[in-house]
């Protein structure tokens, strides 16, 4: 793998990681940090970018990834899941 | 704003500092934390009272890395502290990360008086809020001037506890709901004794004793309490009992009970007792292996770590995770070792009570939790306890 790729893998990775420790995944995933379905990424990711006042794109862009490394507090987001629900009922 | 899972039953709370930052004179420290206190009696029927000789609903700690919860600080930056929510125990504690730069401004390092306001509001019953500009949103936001609680915490503050709240009671738990466990002075949490039978007791009645630990080996159930042992085959019918160094050739004599046991998809299988752990071939103890076992930390379990509950394989993703009080870990492929960023908080398995007495997968694959003469079953795909347990644990076993 070439370098950007390798960047690229560990970004993916340390976002999913981010995202099951902050409650933006529910679910096994939350403990396996395996997703059931790439659209839960993505509405994970979107959730946590709202949150974060950024553009919701649903990948781990360079932005998102300036917030994961902002500090904060350790607690869960509390709103994380029910954005998710929110984002799910809109969509329908 | 959000509500948190659970407000305090009263209004007049008290807090006691279990040690200080190097970072600042104390006084200062005392002086950040008393204030951050009284941004949240504003307009509230709040209040905080210093305690220094008993335990307080909010204990104050800074502390490095893994600090005896299942939420361990990451060095510098990142996650800076944390809380919990109001209840008996940890709960309302609210915990620093001394590997930060902590200050009296937000332009020095990290304004200790912003974060431990966020962090009460935590102990106090409230969730973070998507709002940036309110106390609670989860990031450091860093703050000039006077500070003022927002209107958005103002309304999650005055939302759980009102302006002229009457006392209210905690309601009474319900069964297989979390279980908040007592402190003990030193501010470590301390767990009833197991009710095992003591040596020199005959075997005592399976279906109304607390199990120590149990595990499916090779297709059979393996039942341990005290020092006695059971097996099971796939109809759940309990055999006589056998005491345990009467099979297992090499386990101490004197070993009063196992705490947890599972076989490694090598067939070793794997005891733990208190904070020792020993590995059988079949059931003889490995050749070369100390007959007074290894110690825990050998699997990068914290020294402070003296016994653990549970032990089981988790059907999901086929790998072992360890149990103790309150926390857990998940071990590597190898069972060799715990993964890095573990201990994590038992909370994660929704409505398993804790300490569980023990822990498996059963021949089903189904995971199930056991405490005092109670099981729960878990719903993996959702990650809790499945409705309509916790249930007896007579009604497990096809004999009782």
């Amino acid at each position: 793998a070439s370098r950007t790729e390798r960047k690229y893998r560990k970004l993916q990775s340390d976002t999913v990681k981010y995202l099951a420790q902050f409650g933006y995944l529910s679910g096994p995933s939350q403990e396996t940090q395996n997703l059931r379905s790439k659209e839960d990424l993505v509405r994970a990711i979107k959730s946590l970018q709202r949150a974060g006042g950024l553009p919701e794109t649903g990948v781990p862009d360079s932005r998102t990834e300036a917030l994961m490394k902002k500090p904060r507090c350790g607690n869960m987001d509390d709103f994380a899941q029910t954005g998710i629900d929110h984002f799910s009922r809109k969509k329908r | 704003f959000i509500p948190g899972t659970s407000t305090w039953p009263r209004t007049n709370l008290t807090f006691r500092f279990v040690n200080y930052t190097p970072d600042m004179p104390q006084a200062q420290t005392r002086k950040l934390i008393v204030d951050a206190l009284k941004v949240w009696t504003v307009s509230t029927p709040l209040t905080f009272t210093e305690v220094t000789d008993t335990m307080a609903d909010i204990m104050i700690l800074f502390a490095k890395k893994y600090h005896s919860d299942g939420h361990p600080f990451d060095g510098t930056g990142s996650v800076l502290a944390h809380a919990f929510f109001p209840g008996p125990g940890k709960g309302g504690d609210a915990h620093f990360d001394d590997d930060e730069n902590w200050s009296t401004n937000s332009s020095g390092g990290i304004d200790l008086l912003l974060v431990a306001a966020h962090e009460f509001g935590h102990a106090l019953g409230l969730g973070h809020s998507e709002k940036p500009s309110a106390l609670m949103y989860p990031w450091y936001m860093g703050f000039e001037g006077e500070f003022e609680l927002p209107h958005d915490d103002w309304q999650g503050i005055t939302n759980l506890y009102g302006t002229g709240i009457k006392d209210r009671t905690f309601p009474e738990r319900e069964k297989g709901k979390v279980k908040y466990k007592p402190n003990v002075p030193d501010g470590k949490p301390v767990y009833p004794e197991p009710t095992s039978p003591t040596a020199g007791d005959g075997p005592p009645d399976p279906c109304n004793s607390h199990i120590d630990a149990l595990t499916v080996i090779r297709t059979e159930i393996f039942l341990f309490i005290g020092k006695w042992f059971w097996r099971l085959g796939p109809q759940k019918l309990i055999n006589k009992p056998v005491e345990i160094h009467k099979f297992w050739y090499g386990l101490p004599k004197d070993l009063e009970r196992i705490d947890a046991v599972f076989e490694r998809p090598d067939n070793k299988i794997v005891f733990f007792s208190g904070d020792r752990f020993w590995v059988f071939n079949a059931n003889h103890l490995l050749s070369r292996f100390p007959v007074e076992g290894r110690p825990i930390t050998e699997f990068n379990i914290p020294a402070d770590v003296k016994k653990i509950d549970a032990a089981f394989q988790w059907s999901y993703n086929k790998r072992t995770y360890l149990v103790s009080g309150d926390m857990y870990w998940k071990m590597d492929e190898n069972n060799s070792f715990v993964e890095y960023d573990y201990p994590r908080d038992m909370g994660t398995w929704k409505g398993v009570p804790v300490p569980v007495d023990a822990a498996f997968m059963d021949q089903s694959g189904t995971t199930i939790f056991f405490q005092g003469l109670d099981y729960w079953q878990f719903y993996d795909m959702k990650m809790r306890v499945q409705r309509g347990y916790p249930r007896r644990i007579s009604h497990y076993w096809s004999q009782c």
